[in-house]
């Protein structure tokens, strides 16, 4: 409880909350992306100051991977439309999802990151788990918890999310934040092109030998490239690749071919969603075959 | 009952002792943390600390914490900070220097790295839990992505892809003047 609900109660005490009016709203803020849109509503507006929320929603087309992020709140997304694949990257959790037979240590890298044979040449890929998800499901992802989807059906996916920003579990202040792992996307809480109240204008910052950077918004950018080189164990040239400098596909970028990632199947057996679905309802769980 | 539970209840731990730290490597330095597993008083407090020590030219990963605030003291020498908000802005790059301390808001990315002699610091944390999420190495977000969500991502080829995940196998802190390809890292003997 130490910003978001002293935040909160602060608000009360202005008289935030004392609203002789509600509105239906459209949302009034739009970014295009490479492969979809991403459209929030004014945070600012009374109302969700009131309620202490913020709410945006993504359109996502087929083939769209939206780049991983995490926020300054919990969240809570209905998916109103569409099927995917989930990715969460949860501290300390294991790399379960695995290709293929590989080392302990996964592929040898020698200095300069140049990949040795042996084992690194069966070593395919591994990653935490990832789920699927359909229509009419709620995700629910804790603050901090960086996620990322891909729209692997034939028609888009549409997601409406709430971020509770007074939630005890933001510290920050109630603007809701984006932390962008990847690309260059728009803040998607800016309304018009208006910085959020209380923020500096963006301030590009000077680069390593004091060149002066491009447009840059992930959290990479912030970083000087050579310790990114340093932390990574890679050359300068992949550490700047992690600034995504002047990329202009937004936060939902489109993968051609289709992303290839370790998975169960879709179907197994000729099982699908809606003998998953009976299962379930009748109290046999989702993991309750081995 | 309160002389069985809060008269006796433990106020003091020490994350100095380098023996008891919960990270090591000989080569870069250590780190101890106290939360409220180690002492349960720090729940109702709702704060925990870490210490941290880092030779000559090492580096703590760039991370970030999920869940808390962290304010980071200069107990000794000096080390280049640099923090950054989440439009990728770079709110502090410095030198924090002996007697210093900065305010590293929940979820600003930060890395530290020690200049020309080491540097120990203490960073009291906003959570009795609190949790760090590394953006390189062994432990780190880039391990749990597919390689394919980072090629699409920052637009590299597949290889490029698995250097980013693989080539720094530390997990928290690791030497610069390492080539990085040898795994130090291991727990502090008593």
């Amino acid at each position: 409880q130490r910003y978001g609900a002293s935040q909160q109660h602060s608000l009360r005490e202005q008289g935030e909350c004392r609203i002789d009016r509600l509105d239906a709203l459209e949302p009034t803020n739009r970014i295009q992306c490479e492969a979809g849109v991403v459209e929030s509503w004014d945070p600012n507006h009374e109302m969700f100051q009131c309620a202490g929320i913020a709410v945006v929603r993504h359109i996502i087309e087929p083939n769209g991977l939206v780049l991983p992020s995490f926020t300054n709140s919990p969240q809570l997304t209905y998916i109103v439309e569409g099927n995917g694949i989930l990715g969460t990257v949860i501290p300390g959790c294991p790399e379960t999802f695995q290709s293929s037979q590989q080392s302990q240590f996964g592929p040898q890298f020698g200095q300069g990151g140049q990949m040795r044979g042996g084992e690194g040449q069966r070593f395919q890929d591994q990653h935490q788990k990832i789920s699927r998800f359909r229509q009419g499901d709620v995700i629910a992802l804790p603050t901090g918890v960086a996620q990322w989807v891909y729209n692997d059906g034939n028609r888009p996916i549409i997601a409406v999310t709430l971020l509770d920003v007074t939630n005890n579990e933001n510290q920050l202040d109630i603007n809701p934040r984006r932390f962008f792992l990847a690309g260059n996307p728009q803040d998607e809480h800016e309304q018009g092109g208006q910085q959020r109240q209380g923020r500096r204008p963006q301030q590009r910052q000077l680069g390593e030998e004091g060149q002066q950077r491009g447009q840059c918004n992930n959290v990479f950018c912030g970083f000087d490239a050579r310790f990114l080189a340093e932390a990574f164990n890679v050359d300068l040239e992949t550490a700047r690749r992690l600034q995504n400098e002047n990329d202009n596909r937004n936060n939902i970028v489109r993968v051609e071919g289709g992303l290839q990632v370790v998975r169960p199947p879709r179907e197994h057996g000729g099982r699908g969603w809606e003998e998953e679905r009976e299962r379930e309802r009748y109290g046999g769980g989702r993991y309750d075959v081995n | 009952g309160l002389e069985e539970t809060l008269c006796t209840m433990r106020l003091r731990e020490n994350i100095g002792d380098p023996s008891r730290a919960d990270v090591y490597t000989q080569q870069a330095g250590h780190i101890s943390a106290l939360n409220s597993h180690k002492l349960p008083i720090l729940y109702w407090l709702q704060l925990s600390a870490e210490k941290g020590h880092l030779h000559r030219n090492a580096i703590m990963v760039p991370h970030y914490n999920l869940n808390c605030h962290s304010v980071v003291y200069a107990i000794r020498g000096s080390a280049r900070i640099q923090v950054v908000s989440d439009d990728g802005q770079t709110v502090f790059d410095e030198e924090l220097r002996e007697g210093q301390l900065v305010v590293v808001p929940q979820n600003f990315a930060v890395v530290k790295r020690a200049e020309n002699e080491e540097f120990e610091w203490v960073s009291f944390k906003t959570n009795d839990n609190a949790m760090v999420n590394p953006l390189a190495g062994r432990t780190s977000v880039m391990r749990a992505l597919p390689d394919e969500v980072i090629a699409n991502a920052y637009q590299v080829s597949r290889e490029d892809a698995k250097r980013l995940k693989y080539s720094r196998r530390e997990t928290t802190v690791f030497s610069s003047n390492e080539s990085g390809g040898s795994f130090s890292e291991r727990r502090a003997e008593a």
